[in-house]
């Protein structure tokens, strides 16, 4: 319990990580 | 032994990503994402003034009751007591809060990854996090109607699919939509939020008291 599963990839620069770190 | 634990009624995101040193999950997301706007909403209703952007998840508290604030709020969103109040408080508009929010949920979701690495969503939560913060500014003809506010999102226009985030309402609506039945929405947010504040605590007392 507790442990979150979740799939780890490579940042894309037009992925949505991307997008946030630039506001 | 001896040490005393301190009850707590609220925690915070930061707290409760700290103490458990890994991201928020999906499900949580949604429902601080959905729980966070309903008081924002219930802020509107009162016609107190707007909230805050959300600078980080040490802003947003998670209440025992699974009630969702921003800020120095209490569980019912209203703001604390006294003069001094949080009158000079920068104002903001609803879209530039719910930007502020979903770019705070984000780095919830991505908490403890390298900047190279990124957590690979649920198409429709990668969803609702770019509408929330790529929004277009409300032109203002779009009538909120602070009368027609009510606790639920349920009215007939909520069978419609929401394009563009405007309003907390359109958050919620957007997320009352990832549950099999709409109409479940208030409850099931609330209840994991409630268990979030529940078992984030229980880590806490267990911390404590073994300290």
């Amino acid at each position: 319990k507790g442990k979150s599963i979740y799939n780890i990839k490579q940042k894309h620069d037009s992925g949505i990580k991307a997008k946030i770190s630039m506001k | 032994g001896g040490a005393a634990v301190v009850v707590r009624d609220a925690l915070s995101l930061e707290e409760i990503l700290r103490l458990y040193s890994q991201p928020i999950n999906e499900e949580q997301a949604w429902a601080v994402c959905y729980q966070c706007c309903g008081s924002l909403r219930a802020r509107l209703r009162r016609r107190e003034p707007p909230a805050g952007r959300v600078e980080s998840p040490a802003d947003i508290r998670i209440w025992k009751d699974g009630a969702v604030t921003l800020g120095g709020w209490d569980a019912n969103g209203r703001s604390p007591p006294g003069p001094a109040g949080k009158s000079e408080h920068s104002q903001c508009s609803e879209t530039e809060v719910i930007e502020s929010l979903g770019i705070i949920i984000y780095k919830a979701l991505d908490y403890g990854l390298k900047e190279n690495e990124e957590r690979e969503l649920s198409p429709p939560l990668e969803q609702l996090i770019d509408h929330m913060t790529n929004m277009i500014e409300a032109d203002g003809s779009k009538d909120e109607g602070y009368e027609a506010l009510d606790e639920g999102v349920e009215d007939e226009n909520d069978k419609e699919d929401v394009e563009v985030i405007q309003s907390y309402r359109d958050v919620m609506k957007l997320c009352a939509a990832h549950l099999p039945t709409r109409s479940d929405a208030p409850r099931h947010y609330q209840a994991v939020c409630r268990a979030l504040f529940a078992e984030t605590m229980e880590l806490y007392t267990f911390l404590a008291r073994i300290k």
